[in-house]
């Protein structure tokens, strides 16, 4: 799981 | 950016200013639940605090400025000012939303994806959004009388929620390895909370009547 990958969200 | 991201971003944002206009320039917080504004402004503190470390884009960083100084300047407006702390429904809002911030401090501590303190601290923040609405709807409930700005106020936020849950399965059909389960569990549970709330806004709307919910 690439949890940086969710970080570009509000 | 997919069209349901920027849509989910853009009724977040409508909710806000709808909130600003109604408290800025009618000077008034009637119906408002300072409880869920300041779980609000512990949400963004929370999970914004790569702010200042991690640049993803403009758009990003704007966005997350916006809603950090909204959400803290609502607050402040509600707790501060004299006008419009006068109208703050102070004896119906009595949720104790300490029951929310440390169940969700403790769920973030047992499941996250990274023991750390960022990502422990953004954890939390998510669990914290997905139950934050709580005291406002008791509120609604029990001032039985909701004026037009404040319906709105709760139902663009409904509308962003459930925006981003098209957004999460767009991008889990366009990118790979987009698999987010905290994040998409307390999402829908997030949505799930407004749901009563929407049955109400939109018979209300259709029948072209004043909103009320069910004691």
């Amino acid at each position: 799981v690439d949890s940086e990958l969710l970080k570009d969200e509000l | 950016m997919n069209a349901f991201r920027l849509a989910g971003d853009m009724t977040h944002l409508i909710s806000v200013l709808v909130l600003l206009l109604k408290i800025h320039t009618i000077k008034s917080c009637a119906g408002i639940s300072l409880k869920t504004q300041e779980l609000y402004a512990l949400v963004f503190a929370t999970r914004y605090l790569d702010i200042f470390t991690d640049f993803i884009s403009l758009y990003n960083t704007v966005m997350k400025l916006i809603f950090l100084g909204s959400s803290f300047s609502i607050v402040w407006y509600m707790r501060r000012h004299k006008l419009v702390q006068r109208s703050y429904d102070k004896d119906h809002d009595t949720f104790r939303h300490q029951l929310l911030v440390l169940p969700c401090l403790i769920l973030a501590l047992l499941i996250h994806e990274q023991f750390t303190f960022k990502e422990v601290m953004w954890t939390f923040s998510i669990y914290l959004e997905a139950v934050a609405i709580l005291p406002q709807l008791v509120l609604l409930q029990r001032t039985r009388n909701i004026d037009n700005l404040t319906g709105q106020y709760v139902f663009f936020l409904g509308a962003y929620r459930s925006l981003y849950i098209l957004n999460w399965i767009y991008r889990y059909f366009t990118e790979p390895h987009y698999v987010h389960w905290i994040t998409w569990i307390s999402g829908l549970v997030q949505t799930l909370l407004y749901a009563d709330f929407f049955y109400y806004y939109i018979s209300s709307w259709k029948n072209n009547v004043k909103l009320t919910l069910p004691a």
